[in-house]
């Protein structure tokens, strides 16, 4: 904590796909999710008495290791969901036929919370990049890579999404199986050394730009996340087209009845988009982006309290306002046409990070979702990113999208999980520096 | 062939989604946020 460590991304709960390792000489075994969200190597110690997670897993006991090296240096990891604490220890890791000495690792001895104690999984093993692992402790990854235990640095992930429970798929250290994956891959440069981390283009809904990231968004490949998370703005978007339900915003409402047609006249005016919710005295306006108008003073932030006009949410939903109202002008909507539609989003706004419903009856007419990567489009169609849940009648349906704003200047920020992990097979250079994906196999 | 390409294989087990892992998703959302996530990105 004191380092600044960022570890946070991963929605654990939902993870779907596990592996085996093993820690110490002889190797225990542990079920772990290989994280490209994370970097650190955890698992429950044997020495965890007061959470009951602890019961739940498998635990490791130094004691019963011919090749553990004590360490002892506290470490805590607190996640978004959840949290461990602990101390770090080394000891070898088999992963498949290799083992990896003096691995730092750590045993966790505080679990608390429900969060890990209903995990199917022990622990977790992340491959994101050392700038990012608490305690700054050497990753897995980079250990095999030090002791010459592969001969490429890249890894790759390939899940099978036609598997049934116990077959998900393949990781495979080295390099990538060409059984996995068709046609070639397209190959993105990693922009912030901590994640795997790219600059992603324009999302497209039904063939139709959403807007919001054709400036630019960033993305992130996290093989420890379920769904994709995105942008409130373009999430509201796709919902509307899937029908999900969504969360009424009475500020959305607001903003489009008292304020709608000034912000389409001041686009048609050919005002800067990024001004005119200063402009209309809903944000401030920083040079960069908008900020809250709330921020000014505390006199102010209060008055704005009392006539409820100026708060986040009136900002925030002025910005997404702005966006796709600019959206529909380019596709030469009427204005009345454009209200409606904006009104309409006001109605399907995700809470977020929640899950949103969708009719399991209505695959058929809901529309391709496009990433643009490196220049070309990754589709992903209703079937691979809605995800059933049951069968039978009692079958839900939910969207594999959620929403999660992360403000500039490190978002607006995508979290391309497994939703999009099963239909790409995803490739990690960390000889070059980049990420790529081919559609899977 | 595997070793023979340098490659080292994992294999990963898949679980669905099921409604129990969804309440306790829930739960432990709210969970997260008491905690004020001092470590989140999003903060």
């Amino acid at each position: 904590e004191d380092e600044g460590d960022i570890v946070a991304l991963q929605n654990y709960m939902n993870a779907q796909y596990f592996g085996e390792i093993g820690v110490g000489t002889p190797p225990q075994k542990f079920t772990v999710i290989f994280d490209t969200g994370s970097s650190n190597l955890w698992v429950p110690s044997a020495k965890c008495y007061f959470s009951i997670a602890c019961y739940f897993h498998s635990r490791y006991k130094a004691g019963q290791s011919s090749t553990y090296k004590k360490n002892g240096k506290p470490a805590a990891i607190q996640y978004g969901t959840g949290s461990i604490a602990g101390y770090f220890s080394e000891d070898s890791v088999t992963v498949g036929d290799l083992v990896v000495k003096d691995q730092e690792f750590i045993e966790a001895t505080k679990e608390p919370g429900v969060t890990f104690m209903v995990a199917k999984f022990d622990g977790i093993l992340g491959l994101g990049f050392q700038e990012i692992s608490v305690g700054k402790a050497v990753p897995v990854w980079y250990k095999m890579i030090e002791q010459g235990l592969i001969s490429d640095p890249v890894f790759s992930f390939w899940f099978n999404r036609h598997a049934g429970e116990g077959e998900g798929g393949e990781i495979v250290f080295g390099g990538m199986d060409p059984k996995h994956y068709i046609g070639e891959h397209t190959y993105v440069p990693v922009t912030q050394k901590g994640y795997w981390q790219f600059d992603m283009g324009d999302v497209l809904v039904g063939g139709k730009s959403t807007g919001f990231c054709a400036g630019g968004c960033a993305a992130i490949a996290d093989s420890g996340t379920s769904l994709l998370a995105g942008p409130t703005a373009i999430i509201t978007e796709i919902n509307e087209k899937i029908g999900a339900a969504g969360v009424v915003s009475q500020e959305c409402k607001t903003v489009v009845s008292q304020y709608g047609q000034q912000i389409l006249d001041l686009l048609l005016a050919e005002t800067q988009p990024k001004k005119i919710c200063s402009q209309v005295g809903l944000c401030t306006f920083d040079g960069t982006r908008g900020v809250s108008a709330g921020i000014r003073s505390v006199v102010d932030d209060e008055a704005e309290k009392s006539n409820g006009l100026h708060s986040d949410p009136m900002c925030n939903a002025c910005e997404m306002a702005v966006v796709w109202m600019q959206n529909q002008l380019s596709q030469n909507k009427t204005q009345d046409v454009i209200l409606n539609y904006i009104n309409q989003l006001c109605d399907r706004l995700p809470s977020p990070m929640g899950e949103s419903s969708v009719d399991c009856g209505s695959l058929a007419s809901m529309p391709e979702i496009e990433f643009t990567i490196g220049g070309k489009k990754f589709a992903l169609k209703p079937e691979e990113y809605i995800l059933k849940v049951g069968e039978g009648p009692a079958a839900q349906c939910i969207s594999g999208f959620t929403a999660m704003d992360i403000p500039p200047p490190r978002g607006p920020l995508w979290i391309l999980g497994d939703v999009f992990m099963g239909p790409y097979h995803t490739v990690f250079d960390y000889g070059k520096l980049r990420v790529g994906f081919a559609k899977a196999a | 062939a595997s070793e023979a390409e340098g490659l080292v294989r994992i294999a990963l087990k898949k679980r669905p989604i099921d409604q129990n892992n969804r309440v306790a998703t829930r739960l432990s959302g709210e969970e997260g946020q008491h905690l004020g996530g001092a470590n989140s990105l999003g903060s």
